[in-house]
């Protein structure tokens, strides 16, 4: 296929698995660090979980909260889906959250499947943890965001 | 880093899951 | 007539005309008309039913959710072919033991008793 094709490049990421390392993070437990230099607008890693309907998604979370599985790894592709990878899906979810991020996630369509994507926003060196934006929805009881960031907006949500 | 997951299972694509017939019931005598 | 609303339904219910085809997942189709006083029925052909699949019919206020099933709140009562359960606010109780199947023709009735206090207005 067109090797400039999403399609191609989403391939790609499994067999050319960008260095990524999995190490404690400064900003909140885990999270992904760049072992090489990544430039800027690359694919980096798709964030893979289970494909849930919206209404089983919410259920789920709040499944979890009694659970105290606090930190939500449920991303919303669109009004109708979301993806958990709260029990089942890929070291994408280990990505922390910056208000001042070096990536950004991307929603592509891909074969007529929607698949969420982790692109770099600027050129990220090597051993720079990996963030991007959650753009949680703005909520009451709110979780407090650890990023450091100087534009740091203090929560999550 | 599965260590800091339990029970969890690694997915190389997104799985579509297959709701139960209950996935919405909450008693069912 | 009465029909299966071209818009109030799940968008992934199939509807041609009085069918509704639904894939997987409970999701909701709504009739065209409304009742809001009085005693009303309708029938349902339960058509096809692929293995172990189900469905649940029954009686809808306009706030039940679209992709849940009928019974899944306060605004909905429902009757499920498996086990022949009914169901209000996600709650299933013993109602008609052995459920129902393709092939049946099933029977729906609301009886909302006009309240002589309240003043209904006539046709609200």
């Amino acid at each position: 296929g067109d090797a400039n094709s999403d399609f191609f490049k989403i391939n790609m990421l499994k067999s050319r698995k960008k260095m990524i390392k999995f190490a404690r993070s400064r900003i909140h437990g885990y999270g992904l660090y760049a072992m090489e230099t990544i430039a800027q607008d690359e694919m980096i890693i798709e964030y893979i979980g289970q494909k849930i309907r919206s209404l089983v998604a919410d259920e789920r979370e709040k499944a979890y909260e009694r659970r105290g599985i606090g930190s939500s790894y449920l991303f919303r592709i669109d009004e109708h889906t979301v993806i958990d990878a709260t029990k089942r899906g890929n070291f994408a979810r280990f990505i922390n959250h910056s208000c001042q991020p070096n990536c950004y996630a991307k929603v592509l369509t891909i074969e007529g499947e929607k698949r969420i994507v982790i692109y770099s926003r600027s050129t990220i060196n090597k051993g720079e943890e990996i963030t991007y934006d959650y753009k949680f929805p703005i909520e009451e009881d709110k979780i407090d965001c650890l990023c450091g960031a100087k534009t740091c907006r203090g929560y999550l949500n | 880093w599965s260590a800091f997951a339990p029970e969890f299972q690694e997915l190389e694509e997104n799985e579509r899951y297959v709701e139960k017939e209950g996935e919405f019931d909450m008693e069912d005598e | 007539y009465v029909n299966v609303s071209t818009n109030d339904h799940a968008y992934q219910l199939q509807i041609s005309n009085l069918t509704i085809t639904g894939h997987e997942g409970y999701a909701m189709a709504r009739a065209s008309h409304g009742v809001a006083k009085g005693t009303w029925y309708f029938e349902v052909n339960f058509d096809d039913q692929p293995d172990d699949s189900h469905i649940r019919i029954g009686w809808s206020t306009c706030h039940a959710v679209l992709q849940a099933p009928v019974g899944y709140n306060k605004f909905s009562y429902g009757w499920r072919s498996k086990c022949g359960t009914k169901f209000h606010e996600a709650k299933g109780k013993k109602y008609h033991a052995g459920g129902f199947k393709k092939g049946d023709v099933l029977g729906c009735l609301i009886h909302l008793p006009v309240d002589k206090k309240t003043l209904v207005p006539p046709n609200q």
